[in-house]
Parts: structure tokens; sequence; C-alpha cells
């Protein structure tokens, strides 16, 4: 799965997800990517998040959508939010995987309960910091 | 004074064994999400808005082997690729889904046509394609795109074991999720 969130001059906020899915999968298997507030969520002034990692728990915890009411209605700060959503209920119903997220003032954020994750954000200069592990 | 932007990717995450990472391996992979992330950065500086700047960066990596996103993307159990994918806009709310895609070359771009060209949140299968194809003037690909000899070894280590999670390390995130 590959995803990108992103805040604008405008002040926007958006989540992109994409994935292959799962190897051998069949039956029409479909996982938490397309699932608005599983994989994916944005809403502006609350946080753009897009999820990698195992579909079927992150949708039964509806992670994405649970960080931005985390965030929205319990003030969490998006540090705290996402920790909690990925090392909370997920984790503890055997999920592994991770977000990236960004909230409304540009902070980003990621969280993840495994070993890796190939990620990358921009610093202030435009240069790509790009990290695995 | 210019207003803060920003932009954040990810590639996928799991089990990434560290000792079967090599260097050359470990380069491709960071000159890819440099590639990505830089794409969306770019949108962005021009002022460009946060969906396109977030499909953007997607399409780059679906573009790439390396991910399992469009190109490159794992292989079902009757050995073709069914990709998904989502765009939400959080300025208003709207939201753009497909799922069980098999013949567009970046799912993460009719995801957007979906939220900005129909009156639906999430297309599926035929009926989405046919939204690409018809509506949208999208190009039909063949799976034969799609394919690497990659994920078709690992289809074949996963049917041996008869299970749907990678559990064979020859590469270096066969066990990475989604």
């Amino acid at each position: 799965t590959v995803g990108a969130v992103a805040l604008d001059k405008e002040g926007n906020l958006a989540a992109a997800t994409s994935t292959g899915g799962l190897t051998n999968k069949r039956w029409g298997r479909v996982g938490d990517t397309p699932i608005i507030g599983g994989g994916n969520y944005a809403r502006n002034g609350n946080v753009a998040v897009s999820a990698t990692g195992m579909g079927e728990l992150l949708m039964r915890c509806t992670v994405a959508g649970d960080i931005a009411g985390r965030m929205q209605y319990g003030n969490a700060s998006i540090d705290q939010a996402c920790r909690d959503v990925i090392h909370g209920d997920f984790l503890s119903l055997g999920g592994e995987g991770g977000v990236i997220a960004i909230d409304a003032d540009g902070r980003v954020n990621f969280e993840l309960n495994c070993p890796g994750m190939y990620r990358a954000t921009v610093n202030e200069k435009g240069e790509a910091l790009v990290a695995i592990f | 004074m210019t207003r803060p932007f920003s932009i954040a990717i990810h590639g996928g995450a799991g089990t990434i064994e560290r000792s079967l990472m090599t260097p050359e391996l470990e380069a491709s992979y960071r000159k890819a999400l440099a590639q990505s992330v830089m794409a969306g950065h770019a949108v962005l500086e021009q002022g460009g808005s946060s969906v396109d700047a977030a499909v953007a960066a997607v399409t780059v990596m679906e573009d790439s082997e390396l991910f399992n996103a469009g190109k490159g993307s794992v292989l079902t159990h009757d050995e073709t690729v069914e990709m998904d994918a989502s765009v939400m806009d959080g300025r208003n709310l709207e939201a753009g889904a497909v799922t069980l895609i098999r013949h567009i070359k970046n799912p993460i771009q009719l995801a957007r046509d979906v939220m900005q060209k129909s009156p639906h949140a999430m297309l599926a299968g035929e009926g989405a394609e046919s939204f690409a194809f018809k509506e949208c003037g999208y190009e039909y690909v063949e799976q034969d795109y799609f394919f690497t000899d990659r994920r078709y070894n690992e289809l074949k280590t996963m049917k041996k074991t008869g299970g749907v999670a990678l559990s064979e390390a020859r590469y270096p995130d066969e066990k990475k999720h989604g």
C-alpha cells in the first residue's frame, strides 16, 4: 500500500491511498484502502490520515476516523492520537501497520507498530527526508 | 506571508528485514520515495491543491514496481491484480474510492475522478472501469503491465503455504502488509 497526506497553501487537507491488496487474496476481498474512515480520512482544521497494514483490522478499528475523532472531539494532539490508535485496539487485536498523518498546522506524524515503514516528508529547505526502519 | 504547506508519504509497512536489504535495493527505495514526496511538494510549492499533491505523490509510487500499488501490485489467487484506491478532500469532506480495479494504470487518479466527476463516493469492479473508459477517457491497460516476477514468486510461495500473509522472507519486505 502507498499513500500521501498533504496540507496546501489554502489550508486544505487531503489524503490519498492506493494498494494492490493482499497476496493470494480471493473472493473479491477488499481491504481498508478504499474505505473512508478506515484507511483514509481528511477534514480541514482536523487531520489527514493514510494507513497501511492489516486491512481487516484497520477497518474493524476504523483507524483513520478514530484518529480524526480523538483530535476533533478529544483535543488530542496528532502525535497522541496516532500513537493511542496504532498501539491501542489495533495492536491488541493483532494488527500490524502504521499511519501517516498531517494536522491543520502542517505537523507531520508517522506512527507504526512494526519494524519498518517506507516513508518520507520534506523539510523546511525543500529537501526530502526518507526513512525505512 | 506564505501559509505553511506540507506533505508526507508512505510506501507500506510491516516486517522489513534489514539483513536482506542490500545497499542497492535500499538506494532504489530511497530514490523512489524521494521522487514521490518531491512530486507532491512541487505541486504544493506552485500553489496546487492538497488533493492534487497527494495524488501526484501516489502516482509516482504506483508507477514504481517497488511498491504494492499500480505496477508491481501483488497477485490474487487467480494470478490477476485487483487494486483499490481512495482520495478524500478535507475542504468539503468529498471522497472518491475505487475497488477491484484491473485495467487502470493509476487507480488513484480514477479515485479522484470518482470524487470530482461522479455523484458517488465509491465505484467497484467493472462499473468503476466502465466509468473510467466511457466517462473519463481512460486507456485500457492489460494485466501484463502490472505483473512482476517478484510478485509471481511471492504468490507461488503463498499458494504452497495456503495463506494470505507473506511468510517467506526472500525479499526484505515480503512480510509487508498492504
